[in-house]
């Protein structure tokens, strides 16, 4: 099998907040964790 | 008709690894995504702020690349990313898979990709869920045997820094990075790594939220614990927390004296400690938790297993099988 050494950066959420920019991404998109799993018929 | 995936997916986790396109190889790093399909890097076409940032695969520069004539759009929740697809060799470590299918992204939403530590996106879902209907590259390394067994593991250190986070293991299982036995569910829809969840315990006491049946997804591009929003206010009473515009506030002080949590799964009774689900950021914890209002395809609740789960559970997908096996981590 084949090992990958997984590096940890920032959370994203984290860096948006420290840029100020978190909160207002957030709404504009209506975030729910979920939605990345709904597929829509084509 | 085709299912097209709109993976909004925040991409709030960010552990990620080296793969690399093209000969000569160029190098990139990804975000190993069990919650989505494709693979896709920033290419020199792309003029988004987000691509300036992160490494390009320029085409011109593969002896090996060739386009795939086809685009396609990988919807991201804040905007859209619109790829280009192409083949050319992927490389992960000793594992070459060549004319593997990927996409070129020509245009990024900025939020949340300028923000991302990585460069694009490995995905490792099923091949169902890929947009655009292109071949993955789990599917490439098994097709040309790259593989020595139909499995991939996860291991998320407990205590990560950004040289060392974890280790993901292609082809095989670990017996080092975990201890006692690995509890095995069949997958319940084969788009992502969803399995059933059995119950869900507060401390001694079972709740009866998945009398009726739940469902887990299990998500490495994930960071938090994702719980159906009807039960959230219990678990936030039963562990003390206090909503703020910060996230799920509790005293950092309490937080040894916090219940565990624990997930029926696969016959497992997989519980977490407080000081796995209590967040604390120079000195100001929260509950590494939200809420979710969308149920699951069958209408089930649903929960996400992101990272925060995967530091205390070892984790291996077995393709073959289609089946999730955890076991605690070492």
């Amino acid at each position: 099998a084949v090992r990958i050494s997984l590096k940890k950066g920032l959370s994203i959420r984290d860096k948006m907040r420290a840029a100020g920019v978190l909160d207002d991404f957030l709404r504009h998109i209506k975030y729910d964790p979920v939605k990345k799993y709904q597929p829509r018929q084509g | 008709s085709v299912v097209r995936q709109p993976i909004t997916n925040h991409l709030d986790s960010s552990y990620f690894g080296e793969i690399s396109i093209g000969e000569p190889p160029q190098k990139f790093l990804v975000l190993f995504d069990t919650g989505s399909s494709n693979l896709w890097v920033p290419s020199t076409d792309c003029k988004s702020p987000a691509c300036f940032n992160h490494a390009k695969f320029k085409p011109s520069a593969s002896s090996t690349f060739s386009p795939g004539g086809r685009s396609c759009t990988v919807s991201y929740g804040s905007g859209s990313v619109t790829i280009a697809l192409g083949w050319d060799t992927l490389r992960i470590q000793s594992i070459t898979v060549t004319q593997q299918e990927f996409g070129l992204s020509q245009e990024e939403p900025t939020q949340p990709f300028y923000f991302a530590d990585f460069d694009g996106i490995l995905g490792m879902a099923f091949p169902s869920l890929a947009v655009g209907g292109t071949a993955t590259a789990l599917g490439g390394m098994l097709e040309q045997e790259q593989l020595a067994e139909p499995v991939f593991s996860f291991y998320f250190s407990r205590q990560p820094t950004y040289e060392y986070g974890g280790e993901l293991i292609l082809g095989g299982i670990d017996p080092r990075l975990f201890q006692g036995d690995i509890a095995w569910a069949p997958v319940t829809q084969k788009l992502y790594w969803q399995v059933a969840l059995e119950e869900f315990a507060i401390g001694q006491s079972v709740t009866s939220w998945c009398s009726q049946g739940c469902q887990a997804i299990v998500d490495t591009g994930t960071f938090l614990l994702t719980v159906p929003q009807e039960y959230l206010e219990s678990i936030l009473e039963a562990l003390g927390a206090q909503e703020t515009s910060y996230g799920y506030a509790v005293d950092c002080a309490d937080t040894h004296s916090k219940p565990h949590i624990a997930f029926g799964i696969g016959g497992a009774r997989l519980a977490l400690p407080p000081t796995a689900y209590v967040l604390n950021s120079h000195g100001y914890c929260t509950l590494a938790m939200e809420g979710t209002y969308l149920p699951s395809q069958d209408g089930q609740p649903l929960w996400i297993l992101g990272n925060v789960f995967l530091k205390e559970y070892y984790t291996a997908f077995d393709m073959a099988n289609s089946r999730v096996g955890f076991a605690p981590s070492a």
